[in-house]
């Protein structure tokens, strides 16, 4: 499996959609001053994985997440974050999806699915989501409405919470995971008791 | 199980000993179980030793160093069971330049196999990225650019 | 005594909000007791609002916003009890480039009654002191050289 | 009072004898690798205003605070670090002090009030530490031996720790000063208990 892209809309600071794009090209940096937004694209692959503790995300509870508004532009009712893996094999002979940019916001008013993607066949859009799947993708989504529903997709298609825990399971993407270093986590090792640092050994064996 | 435990460990203690050598250019480091009364009670104590320095405690190791054997272990776990892609936020911060050099060497030997993202205010770290992303904050909403260095192509 | 409590605490808080202000360009700050069961249960939170954006916790800012906003009331109670020196400890570690400049701002203003020593390993901080002490380490043993930078002498 | 100069000697990782001059030139910086001993000379001043916790100097018993040797070099029996400060007002009167060199290691065997110093006269010297006090200075000395025995002086007299602790009292140095941020200070204030920084006020009151 490797990372294809992840796409969020309404999580935390980024109210509009918006669409990273990872091609292989190797180390990719993040970057921006102070308060711009960097740990929160963090925190929102960490919420898309299942992650269940708000304080993990820094928030004191989960519709923290959800885009609060601004001084000129209100709250919105839902945060959705959707990540996609691909089996390196099977995307060989798709071929097509090194096409998308790299990274951009979204135009407002299109949806998943919709947009750069609009021109090309519908035949295999029958998931709910109306997302266009390829050959070898995994595509994971989470949505949190305002009034405390949440939804979790596979592939465009209503599943449990579980059902994504379940398939991330030692592949390094389960809930016990150490794909993603917050920051301050280094903090947190070093100041933690001897018996803390051993849970951590313990939780990844 | 405990058989499980400490068939992880072991591998993890080797992770971190290697993984420790790399970021530091040298010196030794171990985890040791520390005992308790209980099995429950036992913790996990790093003892470290700087390339020419004695061994100790990492507590009482300065900041940065610290801060690069904390990351040794949390990689040296990370090999363990790696993952697809692995993000690291800000763990330059403390390190001074040739630490920064030594920790970039190590991500871009591991970078064949697992899709870095490392976040930074660093220049010398952004320096090994082929691509980056800048974000800004626009009237408090965040925007995304991308910027990619090809050989071909000048930077942005 | 209460009464020197509520003294302190109303300059220190004057001295955090300005002291805010410089750190982040603008925006507003305040020290809020919050109640608790017994007067030695109440605490103090910092009700921060960074430049554009909404009032809130400390603990909901960014890593960057909250060590600068925890380094504003360091330096309101500094203020309210100064001193003939002040050392700062790799304060600026998670700072910005444009954030490390209103520090270093800010530091300059204080400079003439307060001698500053500012370890750090960021290049912009140390632009902007007169005087550098570098510390190396030969066999394990600490050495120090001082390095000056007069307007006559060139930078050694 | 302004800061003049930091002394130290089989001070942590400071084993030769080591001088810290200010001239009163603006803002001091202090730079160098990781580990090469710059929060140690941080630690050696709070420590000679009279730090009681080992703790809060990065250590577990005081006696990790005296140089514990190397491969290739024995510990020292003794930690000492020596802090003066100066009147202005008195000290224009003075003027000789600014001849000293910023920072030097002091060759081996001279000992405090030696060296650089040895040329000038020695009518001054009718204290215990034989230092030479210029008008105006205020000199703070602090020992530790490996047995044990700790010694406080003041202007080359023994005195108790009460009477250091006493003369900073409002000068901002006292017991509950806020003069020396140490790395993780800031970290700490963030991640304590909001009852924790309410002591903080309630200390500097
Ligand atoms: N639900 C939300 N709605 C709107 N804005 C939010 C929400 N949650 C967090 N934010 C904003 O996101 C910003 C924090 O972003 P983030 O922590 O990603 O910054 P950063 O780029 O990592 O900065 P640093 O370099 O300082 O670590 C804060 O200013 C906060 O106000
Ligand atoms: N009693 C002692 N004897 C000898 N060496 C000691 C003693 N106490 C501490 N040290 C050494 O001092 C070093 C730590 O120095 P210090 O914390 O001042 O580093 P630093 O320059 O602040 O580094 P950083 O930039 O990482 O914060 C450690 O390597 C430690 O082994
Ligand atoms: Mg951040
Ligand atoms: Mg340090």
């Amino acid at each position: 499996l490797r990372l294809q892209k992840v796409e969020l809309v309404g999580f935390k600071s980024f109210a509009e959609r918006t669409r990273i794009v990872f091609n292989g090209s190797g180390v990719a940096g993040v970057v921006g001053p102070n308060g711009c937004g960097k740990s929160n694209i963090s925190d929102a692959i960490l919420w898309v994985l299942g992650e269940q503790s708000a304080k993990t995300l820094r928030s004191s509870r989960m519709a923290d997440c959800i885009f609060n508004g601004t001084a000129t532009r209100p709250p919105t009712n839902l945060a959705e974050v959707t990540l996609t893996l691909v089996d390196p094999e099977a995307e060989k002979t798709a071929g097509e999806a090194a096409a998308e940019a790299p990274a951009e916001t979204v135009p407002a008013g299109q949806e998943a699915g919709a947009g750069a993607e609009a021109g090309r066949s519908d035949k295999k859009r029958k998931n709910r989501l109306n997302l266009r799947i390829l050959p070898g993708e995994v595509v994971v989504t989470r949505r949190l409405y305002r009034d405390g529903t949440s939804e979790y997709y596979l592939n465009g298609e209503l599943c449990r919470l579980r059902d994504i825990q379940e398939l991330f399971m030692g592949t390094g993407l389960g809930p016990e995971s150490y794909a993603i270093i917050e920051q301050g986590r280094i903090g947190q090792i070093l100041s933690s008791r001897p018996s803390d640092r051993r849970a951590i050994i313990e939780e990844a064996a | 199980s405990r058989q499980q435990f400490e068939r992880a460990f072991a591998v993890i203690n080797q992770n971190f000993a290697e993984t420790f050598r790399t970021l530091f250019g040298g010196g030794t480091a171990t985890l040791r179980l520390s005992e308790g009364e209980e099995a429950g009670e036992a913790g996990i104590d790093l003892i470290c030793q700087p390339p020419g320095k004695r061994l100790q405690n990492v507590l009482l190791l300065s900041g940065g160093e610290k801060a690069l054997a904390a990351l040794a272990l949390l990689i040296g776990i990370f090999r363990y069971q790696p993952s697809p892609f692995c993000i690291l936020d800000e763990v330059d911060a403390p390190l001074d330049d040739s630490n920064v050099g030594r920790f970039t060497q190590l991500i871009q030997e591991m970078a064949p196999q697992t899709q870095f993202i490392l976040i930074t205010h660093n220049k010398k770290t952004m320096e090994i990225a082929p691509v980056l992303y800048g974000v800004t904050m626009q009237g408090a909403v965040s925007q995304i650019v991308s910027v990619r260095f090809d050989d071909a192509a000048p930077a942005a």
